[in-house]
């Protein structure tokens, strides 16, 4: 045989074309082309010793192990069999053309002369996308790829529906869902071909993760059919839901779950199948809501909440005051300010404080003096008053001109906690030594 | 105190008795200023230097009791800078200030005495108190005694100390009190004390002079350190107290 260099098209011709081919001669030559295109031929001139049954002298073509034909005679003769302009195309990327000659060439005693045959062949891509034949009579019609097939000049590739992976074989498609992510606020999520039946072997994860303080709810719609048995549960398919760590459900069967409330923002689905089962699969609805914390409420009556709203959600706040004179405190433990933020678990970081009266403590002493409540005595909350006093006749209350020693000794406990005179503030008052006033001076009786 | 009487305790509650170089008289100022004489802490033609303790008894008027309730402790000596030790005869600026280190609380035995404010404290024939623990003639003294005495005219003084043929300075910074007449004076161990007035527009004991020297006791004058004049002193050294 002879092989001719792979190439996209060529000629192929009888030996000594165009003079008369030898006889005894019997050669098949190997046309290929790349892989990927099939090879077609046409014959451009066919001059071969025309027989019955193309007997003695004859062009044999073949492809796929296949015969595609014998061919002798002329073109446009009706003697033998001249291929014409018949176009022959091979399935594979390889076609045989044999040329057998016997030992003479004569007619009615007269020698005669064939000049044989030019044949030009070139590649044509080859649709390997295209239904390719059964190998049997039973066997129904094998698609290169499993899913979606591409064809390309030289090739093809193969492709999978949405939700399957190409595998190794690069035909054959996997049902992919083991990390299917949804973080949109809404959406619905289903079994794959849902609503035909769900592929075998799926071991599918479908989270579902919005952002804190929105919380999910989950609605299944119909229909709902999910591999079951009367007596045990969920055998086959299952469908689990997970939602803050714990499992919601496990369903399966032809009965809807209810609606449910995750109370989370994030949600976990898995459904595993077995190799085998016909049901319609799931599919749901998930939903958003924003996340609400509970009304802030004053725990006494001295607790002003500023700006209440009618409701708070997620990173919504509260600022706490007090009245007058009070005390914001957390436990035992006495605050500047209090904020409360509403978390993305609908509880607030912060308990409600309670406001304190005011304490100013005890008032501080008086060197030389005293202080005496005119309020309730030993009572140093807000409002409180006290009033100092110097130790007459010895000390004497020092006071600016037109302060009297009433207004300068009396101290009210202030909003700030603090004791505080009207003109002085927190300053208390002075006693001072009084001069020249003995108790007992020196009298003398006898003149 | 020659001449005098026994005071009973609350007449002169102001009265300090100082254990210096000997026995000598204060006033109480405030509640932690004592005024006494500077010749008690540096006495004349004595070494200059104050190395002897200052102890200040306050509050009784029997001087066995009034050493058992405790010496005060000085913080600061204030001596008024006129002062002159070293001139014997010149008592010019005799005038001191102890700071007590802690204040003392009043009470009936223990009250301040007030500064003069006016001329008029000096007025010729006003009677003041003079009190203290100094001798009686040659006896010591046990408790504090007080003689009432006029404030002399100062020509009288003047008068006087030249028939004595003295070179005593009588400067305006001093006044005269007493009467040559009269077996009545202050003596050594007084110094330091006051002479008081009580002011009867306001019933208010004013100390006018500081006892301050005289030649011998109850034969003469005695001379005071005129206090009127050295209230701005005073007052600066006090500060706002």
């Amino acid at each position: 045989s002879i092989n001719i260099p792979q190439k996209l098209f060529g000629e192929v011709t009888s030996p000594l074309y165009p003079k008369p081919y030898p006889n005894n001669f019997e050669a098949t030559t190997v046309i290929s082309v790349p892989v990927g295109h099939r090879v077609k031929l046409v014959f451009w001139h066919f001059d071969v010793e025309p027989s019955e049954g193309c007997f003695y002298d004859y062009v044999k073509i073949a492809a796929d192990k296949k015969s595609l034909g014998r061919f002798c005679g002329q073109q446009d003769s009706p003697l033998g069999n001249p291929p014409g302009r018949r176009e022959f195309v091979s399935q594979g990327n390889k076609m045989l053309l044999t040329f057998h000659t016997d030992f003479s060439n004569e007619e009615n005693g007269t020698v005669m002369f064939y000049k044989g045959f030019l044949a030009y062949y070139h590649a044509v891509d080859l649709d390997e996308c295209a239904p390719q034949p059964a190998n049997s009579v039973d066997d129904a019609p094998q698609p290169r790829c499993q899913h979606l097939c591409h064809n390309y000049i030289g090739g093809y590739f193969c492709s999978c529906h949405p939700g399957y992976a190409l595998q190794k074989d690069k035909h054959s498609c996997q049902a992919e869902c083991s990390s299917r992510l949804y973080t949109e606020p809404s959406g619905y999520i289903s079994s794959l071909e849902y609503p035909q039946p769900y592929p075998p072997n799926l071991q599918c994860n479908y989270s579902i993760r919005v952002e804190r303080g929105l919380t999910l709810h989950l609605k299944f719609l119909e229909p709902f059919e999910i591999d079951d048995h009367q007596q045990v549960r969920c055998p086959y398919d299952q469908l689990q839901i997970y939602a803050n760590g714990k499992m919601l459900g496990e369903f399966c069967g032809t009965q809807k779950p209810p609606d449910l409330d995750t109370s989370s923002n994030a949600a976990d689905l898995l459904f595993f199948t077995d190799e085998s089962g016909d049901s319609r699969g799931w599919k749901l609805r998930y939903t958003t809501e924003i996340i609400k914390c509970p009304q802030p409420k004053a725990l006494d009556e001295f607790t002003i909440i500023q700006d209440l709203q009618s409701q708070y959600q997620f990173r919504d706040y509260f600022i706490v005051n007090c009245k007058q004179g009070y005390q914001l405190v957390e436990g035992t433990k006495a605050l500047l300010s209090f904020t409360a933020v509403c978390q993305d678990d609908g509880t607030w970081h912060r308990a409600m404080p309670r406001c304190k009266i005011k304490d100013c403590g005890q008032p501080k002493d008086l060197p030389n003096g005293d202080f005496h409540y005119t309020t309730a005595t030993g009572v140093n909350t807000y409002q409180a008053q006290i009033q100092y006093q110097c130790r007459e006749p010895y000390y004497k209350m020092y006071t600016r001109a037109g302060i009297s020693e009433a207004t300068r000794g009396t101290f009210t406990c202030t909003a700030q906690g603090i004791w505080k005179n009207e003109q002085e503030g927190e300053k208390i008052p002075r006693c001072l030594p009084v001069c020249g006033k003995p108790v007992h001076p020196v009298q003398q009786q006898q003149r | 105190i020659v001449g005098g009487q026994k005071a009973k305790p609350g007449n002169f509650p102001w009265q300090a008795l100082t254990s210096i170089h000997g026995r000598g008289g204060g006033a109480l100022l405030g509640d932690r200023w004592i005024l006494t004489a500077a010749h008690t802490l540096f006495p004349k033609d004595h070494n200059s230097q104050l190395n002897t303790s200052v102890d200040v008894f306050l509050g009784h008027t029997n001087v066995e009791e009034i050493r058992k309730m405790s010496n005060h402790p000085i913080r600061r000596v204030s001596i008024h800078p006129d002062y002159r030790q070293h001139e014997s005869h010149n008592f010019d600026g005799d005038i001191a200030l102890l700071e007590l280190e802690n204040s003392v609380t009043l009470g009936p035995n223990l009250l301040p005495i007030c500064l003069p404010d006016n001329e008029t404290f000096y007025d010729k024939g006003l009677m003041g108190y003079v009190s203290g623990f100094g001798i009686m003639e040659e006896r010591i003294a046990y408790d504090l005694r007080f003689v009432r005495l006029p404030v002399a005219r100062r020509e009288a003084c003047e008068r006087w100390l030249r028939e004595k043929n003295r070179n005593d300075v009588f400067s305006e910074n001093m006044f005269c009190a007493g009467d040559p007449t009269l077996k009545q004076d202050a003596c050594q161990g007084d110094s330091g004390g006051v002479f008081a007035v009580r002011d009867p527009h306001s019933d208010r004991w004013v100390a006018t002079g500081i006892v301050s020297w005289g030649i011998g006791c109850s034969r003469g004058y005695g001379f005071y350190t005129k206090l009127l004049n050295y209230v701005d002193w005073i007052k600066k050294e006090m500060g706002e107290e």
